[in-house]
């Protein structure tokens, strides 16, 4: 469909992107560890989008599985929610998957 | 108002009182928590209450001064939210308080 072309292109074409939503707890820790890692982000928020909110989010379920957000993607390749970001930041494998991504 | 006097009365009559939404992470880490620690809690859904859900998310702000979820109370006193509620976990205070209040 043109929005699963959109979001492929959307990903691909930006290092770091987080489908969110403004009144999330889980998102805004999102948003700022990437802020906190000077890592740009692309933030799309689901809540502020009209009708092309639940649209997106519904869509986003069918590419990745995941019908929550935030939804995080770095470099292209899905990395999950907050807590699956969390997970690879505590692991130190989240900042070598920014420096690759912006890299290339 | 009416609600307000509700809320009071529910929050000195009941040990732990949660207002809550099913879709929030924040929500559900504080209503775990309180499972896991052996505390029943009498959860309010805001997001199930039709129209009033957000009267007394607005009338929860008055009382409390907090306008977000989870909005916890313990021995009909004022926690807070998740943040609150774990920093009282990891420093050792929220058991005590919760022996206080069922012990009432
Ligand atoms: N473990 C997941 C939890 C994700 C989750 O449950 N997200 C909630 C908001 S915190 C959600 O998307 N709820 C449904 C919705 O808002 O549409 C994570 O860490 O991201
Ligand atoms: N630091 C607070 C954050 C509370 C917060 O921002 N809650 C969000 C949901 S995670 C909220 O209530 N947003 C507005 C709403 O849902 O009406 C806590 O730990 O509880
Ligand atoms: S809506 Fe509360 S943590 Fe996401």
């Amino acid at each position: 469909s043109r929005l699963e072309e959109t979001i492929k292109k959307t990903v691909s074409d930006n290092p770091v992107v987080v489908y969110s939503k403004t009144w999330c707890s889980y998102s805004s820790e999102v948003k700022s560890l990437f802020k906190k890692l000077g890592a740009e982000a692309l933030v799309f928020e689901l809540d502020e989008m009209g009708a092309q909110g639940p649209q997106l989010q519904k869509v986003l379920e069918r590419l990745t599985g995941q019908h929550t957000v935030p939804n995080v993607f770095i470099g292209g390749q899905h990395i999950g929610g907050c807590t699956d970001t969390l997970k690879l930041y505590r692991n130190g494998e989240l900042e070598p998957l920014l420096s690759k991504a912006k890299a290339k």
